[in-house]
């Protein structure tokens, strides 16, 4: 999926249909454009509202050719509809001369499209998966509406998950995403004072989501689930016992929309199903992965597009499984492009509440999706990953700063940023 | 603006420019702007590999099949587009 780049500040929005489609029913009409809003309330916690008057959010508008924005419609067949994103209002324009329809193979199904602009009008571009609703293409009437995986983890990259969603929406490969685990983890203090080789050494050799939404880092032959601001009782366990199969001093790891985990050492790989291998593993990088080095230093899922990232030295490697090559020729390309992040990573976390985590030696760096860098904050990234992650007691916060005002400052910081948008 | 279905290379042409594969200057092929070959090839690749189809650069049937499909008016996040991101 794609993000444009502005958000809603405010999840209650309000909309109006100020010019309804010559040929349909205004009942009809409503009904079917309040399901299209429902398509994305669904998955967060956005809500809207429809208004009859008076200054709304989204207004929604059937017109024909030149219609007062520049962008005329071109009669039956062509462009259908067109919303503008967030920042630059949010009003949908459905083409008029196309034939509305509700419930019907024939014609142009409005909830469909209209589904598909709101999300333009909610901030999210098209996407390359065609399976997508964000895809740029009418693909028909749909009898049985499903939203994509694709388009569960854009909505909720800009939005947050519903917060009274249950478990059956997490499964990837069923119309989910990946929850929320990982929100920033340590804007209180360290509750658990920890004594653990982790806290005296606090370079990780990977880490990442697990499709159930856990956190886990993975150092030597031990791994550690993490809570929001420590470390799980009972951990460190090891690597052996929690996926059979898979030996220590991993590279790197990532879990896949398709809820597959991927462990990387050397010149091998491994594919995990949960805590089960899945197939026959190890296998060689250069097969599985076309492109990718040995020895890397770390992976990801990028949360800015969904696609893989990978990590060796001073360049980085974009794959996407589902083109060929995976990976383009212009790669790799120099980690110097993620501005302010240090050559030879160790792990990289996929991005879950708008923020991409790199880790490197004892330290950690909060990288910014939207701005395309490290994050300025008080106290300054990168910070001691023992205190912010681990919840180690007696590490330092930062330094030269006062622990507790250094956390107000820090969680004033991130609240802004998550508003700051259109 | 262009309807209906793509079977030239003119037509084309409209359309990538239209969706952000090409700069706007092809948009009007009347204003006699001539395209390189490499930044034509690359406008249909970058289309075809957005679409989702064999990555090919060359205006095949499968291309301007899609290209003749209903679609969104917003502009494919690539490329020349208003949206495009200046820095990857």
């Amino acid at each position: 999926y794609a993000l444009q780049g502005s958000r809603w500040r405010v999840k209650a929005l309000t909309y109006k249909i100020s010019k309804y489609p010559k040929r349909l029913k205004r009942s009809d009409v409503d009904t079917e454009v309040a399901k299209a809003f429902s398509v994305w309330s669904e998955y967060t916690d956005l809500t809207f509202t429809p208004k009859a008057s008076g200054p709304v959010h989204i207004e929604i508008k059937f017109v024909e050719s030149e219609h007062g924005d520049g962008d005329a419609f071109d009669g039956v067949g062509g462009t259908l509809a067109h919303a503008f994103f967030p920042v630059f209002g949010g009003d949908a324009h459905f083409d008029d001369a196309e034939q509305w329809t509700v419930n019907s193979p024939r014609g142009t199904n409005l909830f469909q499209v209209a589904a598909h602009e709101f999300g333009h009008s909610l901030g999210l571009s098209h996407s390359d998966v065609r399976s997508a609703l964000m895809a740029p293409f009418y693909r028909g009437y749909e009898p049985v509406f499903k939203l994509d995986t694709d388009d569960v983890l854009a909505i909720q990259a800009l939005y947050g998950k519903k917060s009274t969603q249950n478990g059956n929406g997490l499964n990837p490969t069923s119309g989910g995403a990946f929850p929320r685990t990982t929100q920033r983890p340590a804007f209180t203090p360290p509750r658990a004072p920890r004594d653990d080789v982790i806290c005296k050494d606090p370079k990780i050799d990977a880490l990442f989501n697990s499709a159930e939404g856990q956190t886990y880092a993975f150092k030597g032959n031990k791994y550690y689930k993490l809570t929001e601001n420590s470390i799980a009782e009972g951990y460190p366990k090891l690597i052996a016992e929690g996926w059979p199969g898979l030996p220590g001093d991993i590279d790197a790891a990532f879990t896949y929309k398709n809820g597959k985990t991927y462990f990387f050492k050397g010149t091998k790989y491994w594919r995990y199903n949960g805590r089960q291998m899945d197939g026959d593993y190890p296998k060689e990088i250069s097969e599985g992965f076309t492109g990718i080095p040995d020895h890397l230093d770390a992976a990801m899922v990028w949360g800015g597009n969904g696609k893989i990232y990978f990590y060796k030295g001073s360049k980085f490697w974009r794959f996407d499984p589902l083109k060929r090559p995976p990976v383009k020729s212009s790669y790799p390309k120099p980690i110097s492009n993620w501005e302010g992040l240090p050559n030879s990573l160790d792990a990289a976390l996929q991005y879950t509440n708008g923020y991409t985590y790199f880790f490197k030696g004892d330290k950690y760096y909060r990288f910014n999706d939207r701005t395309f860098a490290v994050d300025s904050a008080d106290p300054p990234f990168p910070r001691p990953s023992a205190h912010w992650w681990f919840g180690c007691k007696n590490t330092p916060s930062s330094t030269g700063v006062d622990d507790h005002q250094a956390h107000d400052e820090a969680s004033e910081a991130d609240r802004s940023v998550m508003s700051n948008s259109a | 603006v262009q309807s209906g279905p793509v079977s030239t290379t003119t037509q084309a042409e409209i359309y990538l420019s239209q969706f952000g594969y090409l700069p706007a200057s092809a948009r009007n092929p009347a204003n006699g702007g001539l395209l390189d070959a490499n930044t034509w090839t690359k406008a249909v690749q970058d289309f075809q590999s957005f679409a989702g189809l064999n990555v090919t650069g060359e205006l095949d049937d499968e291309t301007m099949r899609l290209m003749s499909m209903p679609r969104c008016g917003v502009r494919d996040k690539v490329g020349f587009g208003t949206d495009s991101r200046s820095k990857r």
